[in-house]
C-alpha cells in the first residue's frame, strides 16, 4: 500500500506506474487517473487528480520534464501522499481542495526517465528520433509556443536545449497544451525542475517584465520564505531572464500567456555538492521544504481568485 | 548502459565576464564532450560542468591556464551513479 511504500529512494518507471495506481485504489472518492495522452514511444501520461467535488478551478504541478531530475519525480511522488494524508486534517490544505481540484504529472517525461534507469543516467530530453540527425530527443523545456525558436535555445538536434522543429512537435508538451485548453480553468501552474534552488516566474524569453510581475514576485518571496524555515535551504527567486538566463520556447512562458497568472517554476537543491545526482536520503527533506513554498503559492492562488 | 567511470564534475567560479565568456567558448568545444549541469551565465552564478574522463587533463589545463578558479564537486561519477543503484536495488528486494 502507499503506507508502505519506501519514500526515501528513487524508483523505476513501473514502479512510480503501480504507485500511482494504489493511491487511486487506496482513495476512490478523491483521487482519479487521467491519461492526458501518450509519450513518442507510447507510454501513457498519466496525471493524479485530487477532488472534492465538480467542476472546480484546477492547480497544476509536473515533475520529471527533465528525465535526469530524479529527484523531482521522487517530490512529486511524496506530494501525492501528502495530499491524501492531509486532506481532512489540514485546514488550509482541506480549505485549498475544497474549492480547488490538484492535478499532478509525476513521470511528465516517461521515455527520457526510463532511458535515465536502463540506458543513460545523464539523459534529459524525449526519446523521438530527429530526422536528419544522429541526435535523439528534444529539449520538453523549449518546445512551447512561447518565443519558440528565440534566444535561449538551440536549433541544433545534437543540444541539449534543441528546441524541436516546432512549438508543441513533443507528444509529451503537447498533451499537457490539450489538457489545460480543455480544461480551460487552470489557476496555478508549477512545472519542477532541478537543480539550483530557484523559484522564478515569467518570462524567460523576453525581458518585458509580466504584467503581474508584482504580485508574482510578492508570492515567490512568501514562498521562499516559507520553503527555508524548514532546513534553511537558501533559494534564489525572481523572474527567469533576470534571476538566471534568457530560455525561450518555455513551459510557464506559455501557461501565463494563456492567462493562468500563477505560473512558477522551481529548480529543487542539490546543497551544492551532488547536481542531478542528488542521494536517496535527501528525497524527504527535498519534498518536505517544497511543500511548503507549493502550500504558500496554492494557499495565495485560493484566497486571490481571479 | 552508458558508463561514467571517472567522470569528475568541477564546479567553476568566474570571477569577471571575461571569463564567463572563455568558458562558454569551452563550452562550444564538442569533442570535449562536457556536459554542462548548469551553464556558464554570470559571474554570480557558479557553473557546474561534467568532464568526461578523457578530457579531464586538458579541461584542468584550460582553467589553470587561464586563472579559472574551479573545485571538484564529484570525483567520479560512477560511484555516486552505483551508490544510487545499490540503494535502490537494497529497497527494491526488501519490498519484495
Amino acid at each position: 500500500s502507499t503506507d508502505d511504500f519506501i519514500y526515501t529512494t528513487y524508483h523505476d518507471l513501473n514502479t512510480i506506474n503501480s504507485f500511482i495506481d494504489m493511491i487511486v485504489a487506496e482513495n476512490p472518492n478523491m483521487v482519479s487517473k487521467i491519461v492526458i495522452g501518450q509519450s513518442y514511444e507510447n507510454r501513457p501520461l498519466n496525471v493524479l487528480k485530487f477532488s472534492t467535488g465538480a467542476s472546480r478551478p484546477g492547480i497544476w504541478i509536473d515533475t520529471g520534464i527533465h528525465s535526469r531530475e530524479w529527484v523531482t519525480l521522487a517530490s512529486g511522488i511524496w506530494f501525492a501522499k501528502k495530499i491524501v494524508t492531509d486532506y481532512g486534517r489540514d485546514p488550509i490544505l482541506t480549505d485549498i481542495l475544497n474549492n480547488y481540484d490538484i492535478f499532478l504529472e509525476i513521470a511528465t517525461n516517461p521515455d527520457g526517465y526510463e532511458y535515465t534507469h536502463t540506458r543513460d543516467r545523464m539523459w534529459r530530453k524525449t526519446r523521438k528520433p530527429n530526422p536528419g540527425s544522429s541526435c535523439v530527443g528534444v529539449d520538453p523545456n523549449r518546445n512551447w509556443d512561447a518565443g519558440f525558436g528565440g534566444a535561449g535555445s538551440s536549433s541544433s538536434p545534437c543540444s541539449e536545449t534543441y528546441r524541436g522543429p516546432s512549438a508543441h512537435s513533443e507528444s509529451e508538451v503537447k498533451a499537457i497544451v490539450d489538457f489545460v485548453k480543455s480544461h480551460g480553468n487552470i489557476k496555478a501552474f508549477v512545472s519542477i525542475h532541478s537543480y539550483s534552488q530557484m523559484l522564478l516566474y515569467p518570462y524567460g524569453y523576453t525581458s518585458t517584465p509580466a504584467k503581474d510581475q508584482a504580485e508574482l514576485h510578492e508570492v515567490v518571496t512568501k514562498a521562499v520564505s516559507a520553503l527555508q524555515s524548514l532546513y534553511n535551504t537558501r533559494y534564489r527567486y525572481g523572474s527567469i531572464i533576470t534571476t538566471i538566463y534568457q530560455a525561450s520556447g518555455g513551459t510557464i512562458d506559455w501557461t501565463y500567456n494563456q492567462g493562468i497568472k500563477h505560473s512558477y517554476t522551481f529548480e529543487l537543491r542539490d546543497t551544492g555538492f551532488y547536481g542531478f545526482l542528488l542521494p536517496a536520503e535527501q528525497i524527504v527533506p527535498t519534498a518536505e521544504e517544497t511543500w511548503l513554498a507549493l502550500m504558500a503559492i496554492m494557499e495565495h492562488t485560493k484566497n486571490n481568485p481571479y | 548502459k552508458r558508463t561514467f567511470e571517472g567522470d569528475q564534475v568541477l564546479q567553476i567560479t568566474a570571477k569577471n565576464e571575461a571569463q564567463i565568456s572563455l568558458l562558454k567558448e569551452l563550452s562550444e568545444q564538442e569533442h570535449l564532450g562536457l556536459d554542462f549541469w548548469r551553464e556558464p551565465i554570470h559571474q554570480s552564478l557558479p557553473v557546474d560542468v561534467r568532464v568526461p574522463f578523457n578530457s579531464l587533463q586538458a579541461v584542468r589545463a584550460f582553467l589553470r591556464y587561464n586563472k579559472i578558479h574551479y573545485n571538484v564537486m564529484i570525483k567520479d561519477v560512477q560511484d555516486l551513479m552505483d551508490a544510487e543503484q545499490r540503494q535502490m536495488v537494497k529497497y527494491r528486494t526488501f519490498a519484495k
